[in-house]
């Protein structure tokens, strides 16, 4: 089973068609692995991107250095799924 | 769940169970519910349509399918409350019963079922098909970009190990080319919704190219009226409008081809995240979800009933 622990998903806000040129710039490395769960469209459309933890300081810097606002939407995936694994564990359990 | 009325619709559940849970709703309404099996996966697994139907031959039909991207667990957990609201207000609900006296409604709760089994025991991020490709590592293509309707256009990817992979050709992948098979031989669907998560959207044709559709006009006001039924019950706020125009570009998806094929109300949804959970829905929304939801379908399939063509 694939483990997403320390996986982060951000929320990518581009101000402007610059800005978002350079988030799709970012999602044609395919060594970072990224997982776009809204892919970058125009300025004002939040980017929900899923960054596999080796690749969380490399993004979290090219963002920054394109002065590109985000926020951790998710701060560990495996956390959540964990949470929902022990939920319906608990389900079948009853 | 021994019966349907103690199967828990508040969380999530495997296919296994999905499937038995479609079986217990047939065997206890055996006036209305019916399964068809309208092909098979590309690991070899059924792939089941269940039909509601107050008798009649050869009559309309609404199609209602959920969770071809296999990670979106909240549109499968939708699929299955809506199979059951179906039976518990089909003689209660006059909106229902009058859609149902002229209508089938055909509903795919699991569209994608490799994907969906391969997120319970593999990868919960999982969102193609398991089909393989010829030369490449990289499993599945993306059952919505596999359609015959600007196939392999701009918004889709030629990239085995891209999750946007449009596939080997249209209808390659088993999984469409069943819905599609059915829907020709079908002959008589007059409102197609297809189901997924999250971003809150209701969007019709087009997808792969900007001219608006013929029956734009109609299909805004339609759309406007769904999103304002759905609203009004949590006051989850949708936005609504033509695939290119609201999201993105998207070539080969699955409403393009619906509505190619004269089907006017082609709709697809993106369901709720109201809690910056993305695909992680906590169980806890499904329910919400699901009935907020069925209120837009109702408005459309209601809509398309007094409208036949």
């Amino acid at each position: 089973t694939e483990i997403f622990v320390g996986h982060q998903v951000l929320r990518i806000s581009a101000a402007d068609e610059a800005q978002v040129q350079k988030v799709k710039e970012l999602e044609s490395l395919e060594h970072l692995q990224l997982d776009f769960w809204r892919d970058p469209v125009r300025p004002g459309l939040p980017i929900d991107v899923r960054v596999p933890f080796p690749s969380v300081q490399s993004v979290k810097v090219f963002l920054e250095s394109h002065d590109i606002s985000y926020e951790i939407m998710i701060e560990d995936v495996q956390s959540l799924l964990d949470e929902e694994q022990k939920q319906m564990s608990a389900l079948r359990a009853r | 769940a021994l019966t349907t009325d103690t199967f828990n619709y508040a969380t999530y559940h495997t296919l296994d169970e999905i499937y038995e849970f479609i079986d217990q709703l047939v065997t206890e309404n055996q006036h209305l519910v019916s399964k068809i099996q309208i092909g098979n996966t590309y690991e070899g697994r059924p792939i089941y349509v269940l039909k509601f139907s107050t008798g009649g031959t050869d009559r309309p039909a609404a199609w209602i399918d959920t969770g071809i991207h296999s990670r979106e667990w909240v549109t499968q957990a939708s699929g299955v409350w809506f199979a059951k609201k179906i039976t518990t207000d089909y003689e209660k609900d006059p909106t229902l019963k009058a859609i149902l006296e002229k209508m089938d409604i055909f509903l795919e709760i699991v569209t994608n079922p490799d994907g969906f089994v391969y997120t319970h025991k593999t990868n919960r991020m999982w969102r193609k098909t398991r089909s393989r490709t010829q030369g490449s590592l990289c499993v599945g293509a993306d059952p919505n970009r596999n359609w015959d309707a600007g196939f392999g256009l701009s918004g889709a990817s030629s990239n085995p190990c891209s999750d946007t992979y449009h596939g080997k050709s249209a209808n390659s992948e088993v999984e469409v080319k069943a819905i599609v098979d059915f829907v020709k031989t079908h002959g008589k669907i007059k409102a197609f919704i297809s189901i997924h998560s999250y971003s809150q959207l209701l969007l019709y044709p087009y997808g792969y190219k900007s001219d608006a559709v013929p029956n734009k006009e109609e299909l805004d006001k339609l759309a406007k009226s769904a999103v304002t039924a759905l609203t009004s019950l949590y006051g989850t706020k949708y936005k609504y409008g033509s695939i290119i125009d609201t999201i993105y570009q998207a070539s080969g998806n699955t409403i393009d081809w619906t509505y190619s094929q004269g089907i006017k109300y082609s709709f697809t949804f993106e369901l709720r995240d109201t809690g910056l959970r993305g695909f992680l829905l906590p169980a806890s929304q499904i329910i919400p979800t699901a009935e907020e939801t069925w209120l837009a379908l109702l408005t459309i399939i209601d809509h398309a009933s007094k409208n036949l063509y």
